[in-house]
Order: structure tokens, then C-alpha cells, then sequence
């Protein structure tokens, strides 16, 4: 079954499966310990070594399974985690599990445009206003009409000692938005990046000068962004290109990383993102077969009713028209070949003494005749009629 | 009645020679 069209063929809205964007993904972490060497981390040593890549791995034989950061000596300072996705996603939600005591404050952020600007998704902290400024979230979600960055209660810990942070995209978005109709939603749950900053630890005092008594280090593992690759609705898998990108196995008449503009020819309407009840497919142009470039016309697709706004160029085989439909000037369409053969325009053929002009009547030949001359291609005399010696009158009448 | 292809060659171009089509 082909998730993006249906029994009979027609297009159909379809999204890839949710997954765990991060798996496998490098983590950028702004502290690691291990360099130099201490005694309880050795980053050149396979055995003591806690890199950032454990925090997205799949899991295995390694015996340390949580990334570490430096010992640090000072709070609140803030050790970020960096996750490239590779690509655009649409996040569903973001859990990172803590090897320790989990943090008190820790901010989500996201990136839409790979790493250049980051806009925040969340806040986790039992400090809100101290370490960001902000009230703690509403119990009922966002105030305002849209989505938006609050600030929930820091992650529990667990009875085990560690602890997790989990974020539902929900979390921050109004109720009863619904993703396919709602552009500001599709705005909010669309990443490419996602960064933990990981601000206070949980065991040091909650107090403005923030001085820390004694060592600390972050202990994470299990950093999880589940979402779905983002193809606006165009392509149910994602799949790797020949430089290792990941890219939308994009359906429909679209093409890019995302699905997110229509292929050349498949101009007749705009691109649209997919929706559950109506695939918005890209439809190529209506050329009669006759050219392989078109444009969009947004003037005309608003005169068609949205219906067609896709206009022909360069139409070959001496077609012309929006639709290379009509054959040009100097041929008539023969009848004895379909529009989109490439024999359906004839070419007028008048006769150069007899013919009026060069120029036939477009459905049947009819070449235009000087008096007395007949024929298709007015290469005759009219009954009654027979040829003179002048090229100016050809046929005179027959005394 | 069908009348013959008018010959080409029985037109006398002297006074049109601008108008004679390129053979």
C-alpha cells in the first residue's frame, strides 16, 4: 500500500512515522570531562570515558552509558547540549534522562534555521523568574491564542536518584490548535536543532549570589527528540541522498528536503503543505505534450477560478498557446492526428501565386484565394476560370 | 470539374519581379 495515494491512484496527505530524531545524531556539549584526565573520567579511555555521543546511541557494551560534563565549580553556569537533527522535524516531544540529581533549571531551545538563531520551547525550573525571568506556567496552558515558551515545574527526581526531563510540544501549545490548519503550530513544532541548557544544579543553594560551596558535574543520558521528519504532508519516509543528507522521499509532484516547492513542470497550481483531507498534490502543466517548461501564473490561476494557472513555454512541433493547444501561425491543425502527437499542426502550404497570404484558417487549411483560384491550397483554378500569364491576377475568367 | 495546378512557369514576372517567390 503506498501511504500517499489511495486504492485508485489519487493523491493522499501522508507523514513519515514518529521516531527518535536524535538517535545516532552527534551532540555538540559545550563541557566534557576527561581532558585533562581525572580519576573518575578519562576521556582517552574507552572504559572511563563519558562523551556526549553516549547521550544519543543506541546503547550497548560500553560501561559508562551517561555523558558527564566537566566539574564545575560555580552556579548558575549554564553547559549547553546540542543536537543537529540533519534536518527539518516536527516535534512531538524532547526527554532527556539524568544520570544524578536532575538540574533545577533547564531551558529547551530550538533552531529553525540549523544553529543560526534559537528560540526557546520551554522552561524547567523551580526558579522561574530568578534564572528566566519568567512566571511559572499556567495550569491551563498559554494565555495567549498561540503557543509559547513556559515555565514548568524543574524535573523530578526519581527514586533511583536520577531524574527526567520530559516536554510534550502540547505542553505549550493552546488547546484545540489543530496542526493542519494552524501555520503558527506547524511554526512551533518545526525544528532542526534542538539545545538543552542545562542551568543550575540541583545541589547547590537557590541564593542570588549563586557562589557554589563545592564541585558539581551534570551526568545525562538518553537524550530523545521524537518527532516526524517534516515533509508537509508530501512523503511518508525520509531517506538518506548520495552526500549522507537526510531527505524527504518526497510524493506528489514535490521536491526539496522538506517537500516544500513543486518539481519544474508541476506548476498549474501552487504549492500547498498536505492536510488530511486534501492532498494539495502539485499538478504538472497541461502541455499537450508539445513543451517541457512552464510557469505560474497567479493571475491566471485567480481568472480559472483556482483552478489552472500553469503556463506553457517554448511549445514545440509548431504548436502555440497557454496550453501549446492551437497550432501557430502559418499551420492548421490536421485532423487526422491527436493534440498531442506531434504531427497535429500542419503546415498551410499556400500557394505563392494563388494564395491572398500565407496564412490558412487554423481548424480547416483553408489557404485565402485570389479571385478565381480554389483548392486548399489555392492552387487552382475555380471551374470557369483559367490561368493568365499574370501572377498579380493568376485565374481570369474563360471567355 | 477539377481544373489543373497552375504551371508556375506560364507567368510572365517582367512587371513583378518583387513579387516572384523563390524557387
Amino acid at each position: 500500500a503506498d501511504p500517499c495515494h489511495d486504492e485508485g491512484g489519487a493523491p493522499r496527505g501522508c507523514v513519515p512515522g514518529l521516531v527518535n530524531a536524535a538517535l545516532g545524531r552527534e551532540v555538540l556539549a559545550s563541557s566534557t570531562c576527561g581532558r585533562p584526565a581525572t580519576r573518575a573520567c578519562d576521556a582517552s579511555d574507552p572504559r572511563r570515558a563519558h562523551p556526549a555521543a553516549l547521550l544519543t546511541s543506541a546503547g550497548g557494551t560500553a560501561s559508562p552509558v551517561c555523558w558527564r560534563s566537566d566539574s564545575l565549580t560555580q552556579a548558575p553556569l549554564n553547559v549547553t547540549l546540542t543536537v543537529p537533527l540533519g534536518k527539518a522535524f516536527e516535534l512531538v516531544f524532547v526527554s532527556l534522562r539524568f544520570c544524578s540529581t536532575p538540574p533545577t533549571s533547564v531551558a529547551l531551545l530550538k533552531s529553525q534555521d540549523h544553529g543560526r538563531s534559537w528560540v526557546p520551547l520551554g522552561f524547567f525550573s523551580s526558579r522561574c523568574g530568578l534564572d528566566y525571568g519568567r512566571l511559572p506556567a499556567p495550569t491551563n496552558g498559554p494565555a495567549g491564542p498561540g503557543p509559547e515558551a513556559l515555565c514548568f515545574p524543574e524535573p523530578q527526581a526519581q527514586p533511583d536518584g536520577g531524574g527526567l526531563l520530559a516536554f510534550s510540544v502540547q505542553d505549550g501549545s493552546p488547546p484545540g490548535l489543530d496542526l493542519d490548519s494552524s501555520p503558527v503550530l506547524q511554526d512551533w513544532v518545526t525544528a532542526t536543532d534542538i539545545r538543552v541548557v542545562l542551568t543550575r544544579p540541583a545541589m547547590l543553594g537557590y541564593t542570588r549570589d549563586s557562589a557554589a560551596m563545592a564541585p558539581y558535574a551534570y551526568s545525562a543520558t538518553e537524550l530523545q527528540v521524537g518527532g516526524r521528519c517534516k515533509c508537509n504532508g508530501h512523503a511518508s519516509q525520509c531517506l538518506q541522498d548520495t552526500q549522507g543528507h537526510l531527505i524527504c522521499d518526497c510524493r506528489h509532484g514535490t521536491e526539496g528536503a522538506d517537500c516544500s516547492r513543486c518539481k519544474p513542470f508541476y506548476c498549474d497550481r501552487p504549492w500547498q503543505r498536505a492536510t488530511a483531507w486534501e492532498a494539495h498534490a502539485c499538478l504538472a502543466c497541461d502541455c499537450n505534450g508539445h513543451a517541457r517548461r512552464c510557469r505560474f501564473n497567479m493571475e491566471l490561476y485567480r481568472l480559472s477560478g483556482r483552478h489552472s494557472g500553469g503556463v506553457c513555454l517554448n511549445c514545440r512541433h509548431n504548436t502555440a498557446g497557454r496550453h501549446c493547444h492551437y497550432c501557430r501561425e502559418g499551420f492548421y491543425r490536421d485532423p487526422g492526428h491527436a493534440l498531442s502527437d506531434r504531427r497535429a499542426c500542419r503546415a498551410c502550404d499556400c500557394h505563392p501565386v494563388g494564395a491572398a497570404g500565407k496564412t490558412c484558417n487554423q481548424t480547416t487549411g483553408q489557404c485565402p484565394c485570389k479571385d478565381g483560384v480554389t483548392g486548399l491550397t489555392c492552387n487552382r483554378c475555380a471551374p470557369g476560370f483559367q490561368q493568365s500569364r499574370s501572377p498579380v491576377a493568376p485565374c481570369v475568367k474563360t471567355p | 470539374e477539377v481544373m489543373p495546378t497552375l504551371d508556375m512557369a506560364l507567368f510572365d514576372w517582367t512587371d513583378y519581379e518583387d513579387l516572384k517567390p523563390e524557387v
